[in-house]
């Protein structure tokens, strides 16, 4: 592995536990899309099936483990949590995401590695994280403002996808058959999608001032 | 012929 690989890994992580602490702290998940979260969940229960069949390194199957019980957490909360499901912004919300998944789904279909059900499924949950941060984008130029915690967790979103990207870049060219075409190209697109917030970002942060999104 | 190498990112 290396360290750009790790790093992505790590922020990834990090956005996670953002997003945990948010509402572990105000109780609150106001901000947050249940759409997008609902997404990632379906992301890494249809990648990560070959935890039942594959072993890669410990490392590999803890952090899947970890990626699928705390994306299931997130939308338990905001789905069932007595005091966390009140503050849960369901009229900014409206992304229509089935949308995503079946136009997702067609596309995994048509495009794969291997015609198998694994890989099919595979090549879906890659297409589908691609877009599936579009009904947390759309959620926040909606309310404009962008509380503390939220506007990190999407920022180590993003910072997560942009060491990726580095990663395949740095594989590319030290691994002899690292082509990974479905995966990188999808990889670009999703980072491309951060590229607005992380302009307003930079902004907020070089004004020292609070993340506004224009409307 | 062409085993793709295992799927060992996230």
């Amino acid at each position: 592995m290396n360290i750009f690989r790790l790093a992505g890994d790590m922020t990834h992580l990090i956005s996670i536990l953002v997003l945990l602490l948010k509402i572990y702290a105000t109780k609150s998940c106001s901000g947050i899309s249940l759409k997008t979260q609902e997404l990632y969940a379906l992301v890494f229960l249809t990648r990560y099936l070959d935890l039942l069949t594959d072993f890669i390194s410990i490392y590999n199957t803890v952090m899947k483990l970890v990626f699928i019980g705390s994306s299931l957490a997130i939308v338990w909360c905001m789905r069932r949590h007595r005091v966390v499901r009140r503050s849960y912004d369901k009229e900014l919300d409206t992304f229509r995401h089935y949308f995503l998944i079946a136009a997702t789904f067609a596309l995994a279909v048509l495009v794969y590695e291997k015609f198998t059900f694994r890989e099919i499924l595979w090549a879906f949950s890659i297409y589908l994280e691609a877009v599936a941060i579009l009904p947390q984008l759309v959620m926040l130029q909606r309310s404009g403002n962008v509380d503390n915690l939220t506007g990190k967790y999407v920022f180590f979103l993003g910072a997560y996808r942009a060491f990726y990207i580095l990663n395949w870049i740095y594989r590319y060219f030290t691994e002899a058959r690292f082509t990974r075409w479905i995966a990188c190209v999808s990889g670009l697109v999703q980072t491309a999608l951060y590229a607005d917030f992380f302009y307003y970002y930079f902004i907020s942060w070089k004004n020292n001032a609070k993340l506004k999104l224009p409307a | 012929p062409s085993s793709s190498p295992p799927k060992d990112e996230l």
